[in-house]
């Protein structure tokens, strides 16, 4: 089947170090 | 909200949707910073298959409720409504869906440790090429496509609520419209260029009588900047510093004493300085700079905000990823030239006018604010 990707447009505002465990 | 595609009403998604599913497993996969839809179809698919290969037929499945809201995911057992997983949704770096699969993506924490080696070892690394660790959790669902599309549609109201928290209007442009500009801006790269020249990197010995001060004033490099550490803003006459002759005002000290500034905070950094007073030898590790800072933005339109905020003419906040950042627009920075015209006496109005009008490549000289008081006689410098 099919596989289809959404992209969180959020993520290339986000510091990876600012991100939750 | 304008016109956010997907399954549910956007007031519906504030307050939170729920999806019954089955939870296959998690698993850890490595990535770079922003990766290719390719290389995401690639994560997702080795996701399933590492979680679907540890427990083979045998595989236990958990029944779970699918928390989806624009603050976060969270993952409860059906039977006893117990929390599993809380992701914020601005962590959720992408979702898949595959058949009857959904693959959650979310972005674990850096070790500080290893976020700093990265910055000493290798200045000026690009951020693309660093390895981020990402947790995948993988479940299985009848309505997994509906779940996804809820979580995209997730996405974009949020991302809609993020805009208008930063002044822009969604509705003057198109998601895919906004991405578009930030990635037409090149990322001004004259510090990275300048940071990796060895030329511009000195290792100095500065000698000094016992019980003496070093005779300097020292800043925060400036939120925004590409190597957070102190510059050298003053030095008092006769000081050992100024003896030397191989200090210049605007230098980046990289480390004292074998003694890395890096990324501390400014009183830290006072503190190893005002810790040398009984040495009578100092090395000093610096990348000469000059004392005024370069930035280009590129705005193609009125339309698009700047992403920074200006008060009487010290740039005091800039947008994550907006286009400022990209053009090297630091925080606590005083704004001394715009398009070729100085600006230090012009009225607070006048500067935010000739901004706000602004289109094309907007060319800006900046120094950090207490600098420019110190080198305009407006501040005492207090030599450590």
């Amino acid at each position: 089947s099919a596989l289809t990707i959404t992209i969180n447009p959020m993520e290339k505002h986000e510091q990876p170090q600012a991100a939750e465990e | 909200f304008v016109d956010v595609p997907g399954p549910c009403e956007p007031e519906d998604l504030i307050d939170g949707i729920i999806f019954a599913a089955n939870y296959l497993g998690s698993t850890q996969l490595l990535s770079e910073r922003n990766p290719s839809k390719n290389i995401r179809m690639m994560q997702a698919q080795e996701a399933v298959s590492r979680v679907k290969n540890t427990d083979g037929d045998a595989q236990t499945l958990t029944e779970v409720d699918l928390f989806i809201s624009t603050q976060r995911i969270k993952v409860l057992n059906a039977d006893s409504q117990e929390t599993m997983m809380d992701n914020a949704l601005r962590t959720i770096s992408y979702i898949a869906d595959i058949g009857n699969i959904v693959v959650l993506m979310a972005r674990r924490r850096m070790p500080r440790t290893a976020s700093q080696d990265c910055i000493e070892t290798t200045p000026g690394a690009p951020e693309a090429k660093k390895q981020y660790k990402m947790i995948c959790h993988v479940f299985e669902s009848e309505d997994a496509q509906l779940i996804a599309q809820s979580i995209g549609q997730a996405f974009s109201v949020a991302y809609q609520e993020f805009l208008r928290a930063n002044g822009i209007n969604p509705e003057d442009l198109s998601q895919k419209e906004y991405s578009d500009i930030i990635n037409t801006q090149e990322m001004y790269n004259d510090d990275l260029i300048h940071f990796s020249n060895s030329e511009n990197c000195k290792e100095l010995q500065l000698e000094k009588s016992k019980g003496e001060i070093l005779g300097v004033v020292i800043v925060e490099s400036g939120w925004g900047s590409i190597l957070p550490t102190v510059i050298l803003a003053n030095m008092m006459n006769g000081g050992p510093a100024a003896r030397s002759g191989k200090l210049s005002i605007g230098d980046q000290i990289m480390s004292i004493n074998n003694t890395s500034l890096v990324g501390l905070p400014l009183a830290t950094c006072q503190g190893i300085i005002k810790g040398l007073k009984n040495q009578v030898q100092v090395k000093m590790n610096i990348v000469s700079c000059p004392p005024v800072t370069t930035v280009l933005i590129k705005r193609p339109d009125l339309k698009y905000q700047l992403g920074f905020s200006v008060q009487n003419g010290i740039i005091c906040s800039l947008m994550r990823g907006g286009i400022a950042e990209r053009g090297g627009v630091r925080v606590g920075h005083r704004i001394i030239e715009i398009n070729g015209q100085s600006v230090v006496a012009t009225a607070h109005e006048k500067i935010v006018q000739a901004l706000s009008n602004s289109v094309g490549e907007i060319h800006m000289k900046t120094m950090p604010a207490a600098m420019f008081r110190l080198l305009t006689g407006q501040e005492t410098p207090m030599y450590i």
